[in-house]
């Protein structure tokens, strides 16, 4: 394979696909989105709406940075604040139709890139970990 | 260059020094860490001791997981908590002499891989994003 040709593999073969995917709805409070980052184990989910359209990201850093007092971390806030006023809004995304060379280029400044179609339905996700190993499989032939 | 011989050169140019690094001390209460870890914005960063030798890795996920009560979060628990006992101790390293190779191999489970001397004086750290950007360099060339 060239690499010319690799760059153009299509991505779809390597999404996690959305049912895969842990994340929280618009609405819900902090400390419930807290709880699942925590269980999941995952630093940074997506936030969906309630036709599964993609609105932010959340993670557990914005979260606490969020309820850091003067005296204290104000963990008794979290179940009054909603993921919607916390999320990050602006954030990247790339097409289902879009090739390898476009995930790769997202991927260098961000761990994962959410995956959509044109009505903005959330997909699944293209993460750093699939494409370093198919970097990998590539350099090794 | 060849797949080869990209895949030969020395990690060393790639590294992310030990002073740009954030990190906690062992005997440092997880109320401290999560501070750093909040102000810093990184998921997870180094444990060294007093020779700035390497201990382990320590998260907020792994923080929030440990004070996680059946009732609430109990945050007042945090200063009574050292990292020594939250941190994760048994973590991939790599020898500053290594290739990128070796780095790739290991970067495919980790975001990140801490960088030790025969002393395991922790010297720095190699990033996923370092390696996206060689790879993408490699590629478009
Ligand atoms: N339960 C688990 N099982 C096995 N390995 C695990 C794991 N949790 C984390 N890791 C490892 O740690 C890396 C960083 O995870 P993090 O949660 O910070 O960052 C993750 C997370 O924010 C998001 N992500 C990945 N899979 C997800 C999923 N199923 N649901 C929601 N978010 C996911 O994409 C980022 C990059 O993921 P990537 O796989 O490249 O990289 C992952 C993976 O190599
Ligand atoms: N302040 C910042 N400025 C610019 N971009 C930022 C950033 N904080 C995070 N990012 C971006 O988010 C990625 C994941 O960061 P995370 O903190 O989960 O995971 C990080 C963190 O756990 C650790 N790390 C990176 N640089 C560090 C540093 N200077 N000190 C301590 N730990 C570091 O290595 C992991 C992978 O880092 P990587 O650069 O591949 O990937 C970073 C980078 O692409």
């Amino acid at each position: 394979v060239s690499s010319k040709d690799f760059l153009q593999i299509p991505i779809l073969e390597f999404i996690i696909s959305a049912e895969k995917v842990a994340h929280v709805q618009l609405g819900n409070n902090a400390e419930h989105a807290l709880l699942v980052l925590t269980k999941t184990g995952y630093s940074s989910i997506p936030v969906l709406d309630v036709k599964y359209r993609l609105q932010g990201l959340i993670s557990s850093q914005q979260i606490t940075d969020e309820i850091l007092g003067l005296e204290h971390i104000e963990y008794e806030r979290l179940p009054d604040l909603k993921v919607d006023d916390i999320m990050k809004k602006d954030i990247a995304v790339i097409h289902v139709d879009e090739k390898f060379q476009k995930g790769l280029d997202l991927l260098v400044d961000n761990p994962y890139i959410c995956v959509v179609d044109d009505e903005k339905t959330f997909l699944g996700i293209l993460t750093r970990r699939v494409i370093l190993k198919q970097m990998k499989k590539y350099l090794y032939q």
